[in-house]
């Protein structure tokens, strides 16, 4: 199982690529 | 469509279709897509990364899809 540090790190690299996926649909709707 | 190419869609389904908390490794996605070179799977997680359809778990080997909880 995951050791508390790559629990911390999945999540924080999760909450990147939803931002990331946030902005590119916003981008999307702009064009 | 969601504006993705049947190699982008087949990955991104086998990525979401994982239930391991550190997600798929590179290698796992090779053994299931087998017509699909390790270099164009790369590319395919590259832009799937860029999108923020899926980030990178333990290392730059995993992987996780954005929308499975």
């Amino acid at each position: 199982s995951l050791t508390p540090e790559q629990q911390r790190k999945i999540e924080e690299n999760r909450q990147r690529a939803l931002a990331r996926r946030a902005e590119r649909l916003a981008q999307g709707t702009c064009q | 469509s969601n504006g993705l190419s049947p190699n982008q869609n087949q990955v991104l389904c086998l990525i979401k279709s994982c239930p391991e908390p550190q997600g798929i490794s590179i290698q796992e996605l090779k053994q299931r897509l087998s017509a699909m070179s390790v270099s164009i799977i790369r590319q395919v997680v590259d832009f799937l990364s860029n999108e923020g359809h899926i980030f990178s778990t333990i290392d730059e080997d995993h992987f996780r899809s954005t929308d499975n909880e």
